[in-house]
């Protein structure tokens, strides 16, 4: 099955 | 935390910058990021079809082979354009949906959550993962109204109608004196 894994803290900005 | 979206952000084209990992691919499964508002569950195919969508996508699509780690870039102002007029709408939204759009009046953080799913045909989906940490707060905080001012000795004393419409953080007030 697929997963997509997401870690929050690496979520960025382009500003 | 939360991840706000401010006009500022609007105005500066922010845009989101979410590193996943995927597993599990065929090659003809997608990854697509839909946007929708807290409570709508973006990962039935009926909120995803124009005549009753009401989930709208925010991201390009993606087309991971095994192992591929991309970089899902999910503009802000295309969330503030909530398009659900076309299911895999490409257009860049320009700066007017700042100003004119859904929520360009929003004042106290609009919760949008963004669905992260992996595609597979035209019609189905299975169920990805939720971001539920955007807010979209394009809007200050109205002026107050009903100021009056008061004459003491040596002062003028200010009153004002609390303000409900935003989050306030204060109020600034400023003289204008007449020329001269």
């Amino acid at each position: 099955a697929q997963t997509i894994t997401l870690t929050e803290t690496s979520v960025r900005r382009s500003e | 935390s939360i991840y706000w979206i401010s006009q500022a952000d609007c105005q500066a084209d922010d845009k989101f910058i979410f590193p996943v990992v995927l597993s599990g691919f065929s090659s003809d499964v997608s990854v697509e990021v839909w946007a929708g508002e807290s409570g709508v569950d973006c990962s039935n195919v009926d909120n995803r079809t124009t005549a009753t969508q009401k989930c709208w996508k925010v991201s390009a699509t993606y087309n991971p082979s095994q192992g591929f780690t991309p970089e899902i870039v999910v503009p802000a102002r295309t969330i503030l354009a909530r398009d659900l007029t076309n299911a895999a709408a490409s257009a860049t939204p320009g700066a007017d949906v700042c100003t004119n759009s859904t929520y360009s009046d929003s004042r106290n953080g609009v919760p949008i959550v963004l669905s992260f799913l992996p595609i597979q045909g035209v019609s189905s989906s299975i169920a990805g993962i939720a971001f539920t940490k955007v807010r979209i707060d394009l809007g200050g905080p109205d002026a107050p109204a009903k100021l009056e001012l008061g004459v003491g000795e040596n002062r003028l004393s200010l009153s004002w109608g609390q303000v409900t419409t935003g989050d306030i953080t204060g109020y600034q007030f400023f003289c204008d004196p007449p020329p001269g």
